[in-house]
Protein backbone atom coordinates (compact mmCIF):
# COMPACT_ATOMS: atom_id res chain seq x y z
CA UNK A 1 0.00 0.00 0.00
CA UNK A 2 2.88 2.07 0.30
CA UNK A 3 3.39 3.17 -3.22
CA UNK A 4 -0.54 3.52 -3.70
CA UNK A 5 -0.58 6.82 -5.25
CA UNK A 6 2.10 6.57 -7.89
CA UNK A 7 0.25 3.21 -8.84
CA UNK A 8 -2.81 5.08 -9.29
CA UNK A 9 -1.44 8.36 -11.01
CA UNK A 10 0.85 6.11 -13.33
CA UNK A 11 -1.72 3.92 -14.62
CA UNK A 12 -4.20 6.60 -14.96
CA UNK A 13 -2.42 8.79 -16.33
CA UNK A 14 -1.30 5.85 -18.69
CA UNK A 15 -4.35 4.65 -19.43
CA UNK A 16 -5.42 8.42 -20.61
CA UNK A 17 -2.81 8.78 -22.80
CA UNK A 18 -3.32 5.37 -24.42
CA UNK A 19 -6.98 6.68 -25.35
CA UNK A 20 -5.55 9.99 -26.64
CA UNK A 21 -8.12 11.26 -29.35
CA UNK A 22 -5.44 13.39 -30.29
CA UNK A 23 -5.50 17.07 -31.68
CA UNK A 24 -6.22 18.34 -27.99
CA UNK A 25 -4.02 17.35 -25.00
CA UNK A 26 -4.73 15.12 -22.92
CA UNK A 27 -5.40 16.05 -19.36
CA UNK A 28 -6.03 14.27 -15.77
CA UNK A 29 -7.84 14.84 -13.04
CA UNK A 30 -7.36 13.81 -9.73
CA UNK A 31 -9.98 15.24 -6.51
CA UNK A 32 -10.58 13.79 -3.15
CA UNK A 33 -14.03 14.72 -1.95
CA UNK A 34 -12.74 15.59 2.15
CA UNK A 35 -15.32 15.09 4.66
CA UNK A 36 -17.06 18.82 2.81
CA UNK A 37 -17.87 17.39 -0.09
CA UNK A 38 -19.04 13.76 0.98
CA UNK A 39 -22.17 11.95 -0.37
CA UNK A 40 -24.72 12.25 2.36
CA UNK A 41 -25.29 8.60 3.84
CA UNK A 42 -28.96 8.45 2.24
CA UNK A 43 -27.98 9.41 -1.06
CA UNK A 44 -25.00 7.23 -1.00
CA UNK A 45 -27.17 4.28 -0.84
CA UNK A 46 -27.70 4.67 -4.45
CA UNK A 47 -24.33 3.87 -5.45
CA UNK A 48 -23.97 1.29 -2.54
CA UNK A 49 -27.59 -0.62 -2.99
CA UNK A 50 -26.50 -4.68 -3.32
CA UNK A 51 -22.36 -3.96 -2.33
CA UNK A 52 -23.20 -3.83 1.88
CA UNK A 53 -24.23 -7.18 2.20
CA UNK A 54 -21.36 -8.79 0.63
CA UNK A 55 -19.05 -6.65 2.92
CA UNK A 56 -20.11 -7.66 5.81
CA UNK A 57 -20.49 -11.46 4.46
CA UNK A 58 -16.83 -11.30 3.68
CA UNK A 59 -16.19 -9.30 7.03
CA UNK A 60 -17.81 -11.35 9.41
CA UNK A 61 -16.85 -14.92 6.95
CA UNK A 62 -12.93 -15.10 7.60
CA UNK A 63 -12.44 -15.12 10.98
CA UNK A 64 -15.15 -17.66 11.68
CA UNK A 65 -13.47 -20.23 10.04
CA UNK A 66 -11.70 -22.40 12.51
CA UNK A 67 -7.67 -22.93 11.10
CA UNK A 68 -6.40 -26.49 10.42
CA UNK A 69 -5.80 -26.94 14.02
CA UNK A 70 -8.95 -26.37 15.55
CA UNK A 71 -8.44 -22.96 16.90
CA UNK A 72 -10.52 -19.73 15.72
CA UNK A 73 -8.50 -18.21 12.92
CA UNK A 74 -6.92 -14.54 14.41
CA UNK A 75 -8.87 -11.54 12.49
CA UNK A 76 -5.67 -10.86 9.82
CA UNK A 77 -4.92 -7.18 8.33
CA UNK A 78 -7.14 -7.69 5.45
CA UNK A 79 -10.05 -8.95 7.25
CA UNK A 80 -9.69 -6.36 9.65
CA UNK A 81 -9.41 -3.57 6.82
CA UNK A 82 -12.91 -5.27 4.92
CA UNK A 83 -14.86 -5.25 8.63
CA UNK A 84 -13.85 -1.49 8.69
CA UNK A 85 -15.39 -0.92 4.70
CA UNK A 86 -18.33 -2.59 5.78
CA UNK A 87 -18.86 0.10 8.51
CA UNK A 88 -18.02 3.14 6.11
CA UNK A 89 -21.03 2.12 4.46
CA UNK A 90 -23.26 3.52 7.22
CA UNK A 91 -21.20 6.79 6.91
CA UNK A 92 -20.99 9.80 4.41
CA UNK A 93 -18.90 8.52 1.67
CA UNK A 94 -15.90 10.12 0.78
CA UNK A 95 -14.37 9.69 -2.42
CA UNK A 96 -11.65 9.78 -4.84
CA UNK A 97 -12.61 10.91 -8.93
CA UNK A 98 -9.80 10.46 -11.63
CA UNK A 99 -11.48 12.31 -14.76
CA UNK A 100 -9.57 12.17 -18.00
CA UNK A 101 -10.54 14.53 -21.00
CA UNK A 102 -9.38 14.63 -24.63
CA UNK A 103 -9.54 10.81 -24.53
CA UNK A 104 -11.99 8.38 -26.46
CA UNK A 105 -13.24 6.48 -23.09
CA UNK A 106 -14.01 3.00 -22.51
CA UNK A 107 -14.23 2.05 -26.21
CA UNK A 108 -15.36 -1.30 -27.79
CA UNK A 109 -18.88 -3.55 -28.09
CA UNK A 110 -20.19 -3.66 -24.36
CA UNK A 111 -21.51 -6.81 -24.91
CA UNK A 112 -18.62 -8.31 -26.24
CA UNK A 113 -17.68 -11.46 -23.55
CA UNK A 114 -15.16 -14.27 -25.24
CA UNK A 115 -11.68 -15.13 -23.66
CA UNK A 116 -10.11 -12.09 -25.15
CA UNK A 117 -11.40 -8.89 -27.07
CA UNK A 118 -8.47 -7.51 -28.55
CA UNK A 119 -9.09 -3.43 -28.56
CA UNK A 120 -12.29 -3.50 -26.77
CA UNK A 121 -11.18 -1.44 -23.57
CA UNK A 122 -14.31 -1.63 -22.08
CA UNK A 123 -14.10 -5.31 -21.93
CA UNK A 124 -11.02 -4.97 -20.79
CA UNK A 125 -11.79 -2.85 -17.73
CA UNK A 126 -14.93 -4.17 -16.44
CA UNK A 127 -14.76 -8.36 -18.19
CA UNK A 128 -11.32 -9.34 -18.44
CA UNK A 129 -10.12 -11.23 -15.25
CA UNK A 130 -7.95 -13.46 -16.82
CA UNK A 131 -3.81 -12.34 -16.45
CA UNK A 132 -3.66 -10.10 -19.45
CA UNK A 133 -0.53 -11.17 -22.32
CA UNK A 134 1.63 -8.01 -22.50
CA UNK A 135 2.50 -6.41 -25.61
CA UNK A 136 -0.71 -7.74 -27.82
CA UNK A 137 -2.23 -4.49 -28.49
CA UNK A 138 -4.02 -1.47 -26.41
CA UNK A 139 -5.72 -3.96 -24.95
CA UNK A 140 -3.08 -5.14 -22.85
CA UNK A 141 -2.55 -1.68 -20.70
CA UNK A 142 -5.99 -3.37 -18.82
CA UNK A 143 -3.38 -5.84 -17.68
CA UNK A 144 -2.71 -6.09 -13.83
CA UNK A 145 -2.38 -2.65 -13.28
CA UNK A 146 -6.42 -1.78 -13.61
CA UNK A 147 -6.50 -3.56 -9.92
CA UNK A 148 -5.25 -0.65 -8.17
CA UNK A 149 -8.52 1.39 -8.88
CA UNK A 150 -10.64 -1.03 -6.73
CA UNK A 151 -6.93 -1.49 -4.24
CA UNK A 152 -7.56 2.80 -4.16
CA UNK A 153 -10.98 1.96 -2.55
CA UNK A 154 -12.07 1.02 1.40
CA UNK A 155 -14.70 -0.64 0.06
CA UNK A 156 -12.45 -2.04 -2.72
CA UNK A 157 -15.26 -0.66 -5.42
CA UNK A 158 -15.42 2.02 -7.89
CA UNK A 159 -17.45 3.31 -10.62
CA UNK A 160 -16.51 4.33 -14.24
CA UNK A 161 -18.45 6.85 -16.15
CA UNK A 162 -17.87 7.02 -19.63
CA UNK A 163 -18.69 8.85 -23.23
CA UNK A 164 -17.88 7.67 -26.33
CA UNK A 165 -16.99 9.24 -29.54
CA UNK A 166 -20.32 9.72 -31.22
CA UNK A 167 -22.70 8.46 -28.42
CA UNK A 168 -24.84 10.86 -26.45
CA UNK A 169 -25.56 8.61 -23.95
CA UNK A 170 -23.08 8.23 -21.24
CA UNK A 171 -22.44 4.78 -19.62
CA UNK A 172 -22.24 3.78 -16.10
CA UNK A 173 -20.86 0.48 -14.88
CA UNK A 174 -18.79 -0.56 -11.37
CA UNK A 175 -16.41 -2.90 -9.95
CA UNK A 176 -16.30 -4.28 -6.79
CA UNK A 177 -13.23 -7.23 -5.78
CA UNK A 178 -13.83 -8.26 -2.94
CA UNK A 179 -13.33 -12.48 -1.75
CA UNK A 180 -15.17 -15.18 -2.70
CA UNK A 181 -17.88 -15.33 -0.04
CA UNK A 182 -20.86 -17.14 1.38
CA UNK A 183 -24.26 -15.37 2.13
CA UNK A 184 -27.12 -17.39 2.81
CA UNK A 185 -25.55 -20.31 1.91
CA UNK A 186 -25.01 -19.38 -1.61
CA UNK A 187 -21.32 -18.83 -2.67
CA UNK A 188 -20.20 -15.74 -4.25
CA UNK A 189 -16.96 -15.16 -6.30
CA UNK A 190 -14.61 -12.45 -5.96
CA UNK A 191 -16.14 -10.01 -8.13
CA UNK A 192 -19.67 -8.03 -8.18
CA UNK A 193 -20.78 -4.87 -10.81
CA UNK A 194 -22.39 -2.22 -10.01
CA UNK A 195 -25.65 -2.54 -13.68
CA UNK A 196 -28.61 -2.27 -14.90
CA UNK A 197 -31.13 -3.67 -13.18
CA UNK A 198 -31.74 -7.12 -15.05
CA UNK A 199 -34.48 -9.88 -13.96
CA UNK A 200 -32.24 -12.76 -15.49
CA UNK A 201 -31.24 -15.74 -12.76
CA UNK A 202 -27.47 -15.30 -12.01
CA UNK A 203 -26.67 -18.07 -14.23
CA UNK A 204 -27.86 -16.28 -17.02
CA UNK A 205 -26.97 -12.92 -15.84
CA UNK A 206 -24.65 -10.92 -17.97
CA UNK A 207 -23.89 -7.18 -16.69
CA UNK A 208 -24.64 -4.45 -18.65
CA UNK A 209 -24.19 -0.54 -17.90
CA UNK A 210 -26.57 1.76 -17.38
CA UNK A 211 -26.97 4.48 -19.95
CA UNK A 212 -27.79 7.93 -19.24
CA UNK A 213 -28.07 11.29 -21.27
CA UNK B 1 -32.68 0.64 -10.76
CA UNK B 2 -29.41 0.10 -10.70
CA UNK B 3 -27.63 -1.86 -7.84
CA UNK B 4 -24.39 -4.25 -6.90
CA UNK B 5 -24.74 -8.00 -8.23
CA UNK B 6 -22.52 -10.96 -7.73
CA UNK B 7 -23.85 -13.79 -9.37
CA UNK B 8 -23.83 -17.01 -7.52
CA UNK B 9 -21.28 -19.26 -8.05
CA UNK B 10 -21.84 -22.44 -9.93
CA UNK B 11 -20.98 -26.25 -8.66
CA UNK B 12 -18.06 -25.64 -11.61
CA UNK B 13 -16.80 -22.65 -10.20
CA UNK B 14 -16.77 -23.85 -6.84
CA UNK B 15 -15.14 -26.71 -7.51
CA UNK B 16 -12.20 -24.52 -9.26
CA UNK B 17 -12.00 -21.63 -6.83
CA UNK B 18 -13.03 -23.15 -3.18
Amino acid sequence: AADMPERLVREAIQNSMDAALGGEPVRVRFAFSGIDHSVPTHRAMDYLNGLTEHLDAVAVEQPARPRDDGAASQFNDETQAVYRAARLVDQPLEWLVVEDFGTRGLTGNIKANGANEPGNNFWGFFRQFGISTKGEDAAGSWGLGKWVFPDASQINAFLALTRRPGETESLLMGLAILKTHERDGRRYPAYGHYAASDPAADSEWFQLPVRSS
Amino acid sequence: TPHWRFAEMTPAQIAENP
